[in-house]
């Protein structure tokens, strides 16, 4: 079972046009098996983007460097998994 | 559970206990519901598709679909709850008994059922087919940029490692084939509602041009209506538009390739959220999702009845 411990979900708002298109050179960006939760669309619109712990460091270097504004949306995505497995499983025993 | 009314669908279940719970609406609404299998999953699953019907033969018809991107978990399990509301509702709700009346419903809620089973199982954030890609390492299509609509053009990827892989060529995929050739054979369905998360947007042709869909004026005052009437329910805020417009180019999906075939009523739903949990929408939302939802669903299938063509 793939685990994604360490992994954040970054939200990523470019404010311009060239801020927008950096963000989408992070889509070509194959070595950072970035997961695009939510696609590059529009100036201020904000882009989520699952980012394994591997790459976070140099993503996070390459966005303060652009001077292009991120927030964490998911701190560990890791934990939220364990919960809602959590809630299946004990749910489950319930119905049992 | 024994029955459907004992179901839970305050939380996320596992494909069996999906299927599992088709049968038993099926068992239970002999006269209302029956399940149709419209093809065979790459892995062979049964693609299950429940029909709502009340007699007549080949009516016009709804088709809506759950769980095409399969991490988009609060969607199956909308599905779930749009299912056991139908078959709730009929005789006691005046709109929705009118509409079966004389319409027909389709509702496929594991639409990616090999996907699905791998986001319970092995990866959580899957969100494509799982059919192998010869010459690559990579797995899988995404089955919404596979559809014969603009296929391979811009807004789709030719990277099978990427998540929008649009496939060796349009309708390579069962999941995505199945589908057309039901649609193709049934010949007269007259609203297409694929749903997915999240975003909350409601979203209608084109994505692969920017040439406006002709009955534009129609599709953007009829979601207006229809996230008006979502909204009153709890406040949730939904953007609409053409998928272009709204988000971004995407090419080869459903709802192009719907619209093109003649059905006006063509619709994509982004559920909840806006961002603060994303595809791992805690549980304790998924009835205040489905039953928001379920009003711009009305509104939808409430003016495709009311408007034939």
């Amino acid at each position: 079972k793939e685990t994604f411990e360490g992994h954040q979900v970054l939200r990523i708002v470019p404010k311009d046009e060239v801020q927008l298109s950096l963000i989408k050179d992070l889509e070509d960006m194959i070595e950072f098996e970035l997961d695009f939760w939510k696609g590059v669309t529009e100036v201020a619109s904000p882009v989520d983007v699952r980012v394994p712990l591997h790459s976070l460091q140099s993503i996070k270097i390459y966005l303060e460097t652009q001077d292009i504004l991120y927030s964490i949306m998911i701190e560990d995505l890791q934990v939220m998994l364990d919960e809602e497995q959590e809630e299946i499983d004990s749910a489950a025993r319930v119905a049992e | 559970p024994r029955n459907t009314d004992n179901f839970d669908f305050s939380r996320y279940h596992t494909i069996s206990e999906i299927y599992s719970f088709q049968d038993m609406l099926v068992a239970e609404n002999p006269n209302l519901v029956s399940k149709i299998v419209i093809g065979q999953s790459y892995e062979g699953r049964p693609l299950n598709v429940l029909k709502f019907s009340t007699g007549g033969t080949n009516r016009p018809a709804i088709w809506m679909d759950t769980g095409i991107h399969s991490r988009e978990w609060v969607t199956q399990a909308s599905g779930t709850w749009f299912a056991k509301k139908i078959v709730s509702d009929y005789g006691s709700d005046p709109a929705l008994t009118a509409i079966l009346n004389k319409m027909d419903i389709f509702l496929e809620i594991v639409t990616n059922p090999d996907g699905y089973y791998f986001t319970h199982n092995s990866n959580r954030m899957w969100r494509k087919t799982r059919k192998p890609n010869p010459g690559s390492k990579c797995v899988g299509v995404d089955p919404n940029r596979n559809w014969d609509a603009g296929f391979g053009g811009p807004g789709a990827s030719s990277n099978p490692c990427s998540e929008t892989y649009h496939g060796p060529q349009a309708n390579s995929e069962p999941e995505v084939k199945s589908i057309v050739d039901f649609v193709k054979s049934h010949g007269n369905i007259k609203a297409f509602i694929s749903i997915h998360s999240y975003s909350q947007m409601l979203l209608y042709p084109y994505g692969y041009t920017r040439t406006p869909a002709k009955d534009k004026a129609e599709l953007h005052a009829l979601a207006k209506k229809a996230i008006t009437d979502l909204a009153s329910l709890y406040g949730t805020r939904y953007r609409y538009g053409s998928i272009v417009s709204t988000i971004y180019q995407a090419s080869g999906g459903t709802i192009d390739w719907t619209y093109n075939q003649g059905i006006k009523y063509s619709y994509t739903f982004e559920l909840r959220d806006t961002g603060r949990y994303g595809f791992i929408l805690p549980a304790n939302q998924i009835i205040p999702t489905a039953n928001e939802t379920w009003l711009a669903l009305m509104a939808i299938m409430d003016h495709t009845y009311k408007n034939p063509y």
